[in-house]
């Protein structure tokens, strides 16, 4: 049973205006961030319960809030996946989309079936300077996707045994 | 040497092979050309001076000096080029805790810049407020525009406020405003800008230049009631490292607004990619 009510109370507690600007002591920020962690894993829950519905079967559903800095288990680990796209605007939009990977090809098919160009690229080494190599991918698949209006998309990915020989990575000698 | 460049069928953009650093932006169904410098800086947080005792605090943004320190102790920076079908990039590196992807996806009209910025040493015992400045041959005329809430877009005038006489005591902090959602500077047919994936303090300290606060890390209270520093760290006592981006835009000024409206609207409405393993079985409400 997923609710939006933990978030909805932590946003509004997160009105006040030290939370605004950022003029809260350290251990007041330290809970205005636990309490907008534990609503939004709450409302994981009611999003999940929300996408079942629409599309008709109850997948395991699984957000990466981390993929700023390229870390996703479950695409970092699978072979195949599903990724869906929720437009909240009233206009169809495209948005590149990245996820960490690490296989070398992958393939890609929109919500009908057809294929999505898309390449594997290497994570900014500045990433794994700042981690120290111990999280995240090095590759990441970067597609394409487009979404309705007010609608989702879902997308195929599975990996291929081979790299694509059409994708040709050029990587002039760094200075 | 030639210059670099990353490019897709609406923007090109140039960097010097000597320093690394951004060096013009070029949007190709215009022919709109403009030279853009980009780098970060720091500004030494004042602890108090004759003038005025007061430090820089989590209320107050008082630099000791109007001009920031560059964070790249060298004219060049660490960089590598990456072309792919479908993104093209330049990693920028410009200290250890400081660097920045320059990103063109294939058929997006702007230019994405991913900056990592942090943790923020202060074991010299300054603290350190954080820039991303653009600079540009823009006539700006001290005039730039910030946003008021991501509605009305409100023009600001360097030590100028519309309803009194400013007598400007801080030529920096004075001059700063919230940018909730962007910023621009123009002339009389270009102008340049620059959407915040969050809320940051800017300016335009000098024309054709545009500035974003992009972190700070301080050492004094500002004495303003919060009674501590704003000294955010994690549980090695190192400061945060905090990423971002901003998206850069080049136009015309009379089409820019249908450009950085509707990419804003983007940014705030952004879908959050869902994933799931697949072949979950079938489901009904009921």
């Amino acid at each position: 049973h997923g609710d939006s009510s933990m978030l909805r109370e932590a946003v509004a507690v997160a009105q006040h205006h030290d939370a605004v600007t950022g003029t809260e002591k350290q251990h007041v920020a330290n809970d205005y961030a636990k309490q907008l962690a534990m609503g939004w894993e709450r409302c994981q829950l009611l999003v999940s319960n929300a996408l079942s519905s629409l599309m008709g079967t109850k997948e395991t559903f699984t957000f990466c809030n981390s993929l700023n800095i390229s870390v996703c288990p479950l695409t970092e680990a699978s072979s195949q996946f599903i990724v869906i796209l929720y437009n909240p605007l009233g206009r169809r939009v495209s948005y590149p989309i990245r996820l960490p990977v690490n296989g070398v090809s992958y393939s890609v098919t929109d919500p009908h079936g057809q294929p999505v160009p898309s390449e594997v690229v290497p994570v900014s080494i500045t990433t794994h300077g700042l981690y120290g190599n111990s999280v995240g991918a090095l590759q990441e698949l970067l597609f394409e996707a487009s979404a309705p209006p007010v609608g989702f998309s879902t997308f195929t990915v599975t990996q291929s045994p081979h790299r694509d020989p059409n994708v040709h990575p050029i990587q002039p000698p760094a200075q | 040497p030639q210059p670099w460049d990353i490019r897709n069928e609406h923007l090109r953009v140039l960097f010097d092979p000597l320093t690394g650093h951004m060096k013009e932006i070029q949007n190709l169904a215009k022919n709109i050309s403009l030279p853009v410098s980009q780098s970060f800086y720091w500004y030494n947080a004042s602890i108090g001076n004759d003038e005025s005792p007061q430090a820089s605090g989590a209320y107050i943004f008082r630099p000791n000096s109007s001009d920031p320190i560059p964070i790249s102790g060298s004219q060049r920076i660490h960089t590598s080029l990456v072309k792919n079908s479908l993104v093209q990039e330049l990693h920028q590196t410009f200290s250890s805790w400081c660097s920045q992807v320059v990103r063109l996806y294939m058929g997006q009209p702007y230019v994405e810049l991913e900056w990592t910025v942090g943790p923020i040493p202060v074991g010299d015992g300054w603290g350190k407020e954080i820039i991303s400045r653009f600079q540009t041959p823009l006539q700006t005329r001290g005039r730039f525009y910030t946003d008021s809430n991501g509605r009305q877009m409100m023009e600001r005038r360097r030590d100028h406020r519309p309803t009194w006489n400013l007598s400007q005591t801080e030529p920096v902090a004075g001059n700063y405003y919230p940018v909730t959602s962007r910023i621009f500077i123009r002339d009389e047919k270009i102008q340049l800008t620059v959407l915040t994936d969050r809320s940051q303090g800017g300016s335009s300290i000098f024309d054709g230049s545009m500035e974003l606060m992009v972190h700070r890390r301080l050492l004094y209270d500002d004495n303003r009631g919060v009674g501590e520093p704003l000294l955010e760290q994690d549980g090695d006592h190192r400061g945060l490292v905090v990423r971002g981006h901003h998206v850069l835009l080049l136009d015309t000024v009379s089409d820019a607004a249908d450009g950085h409206r509707l990419r804003a609207q983007e940014l705030f409405m952004a879908p959050y990619p869902v994933l799931a393993p697949g072949g979950g079985a079938p489901y009904r409400p009921q």
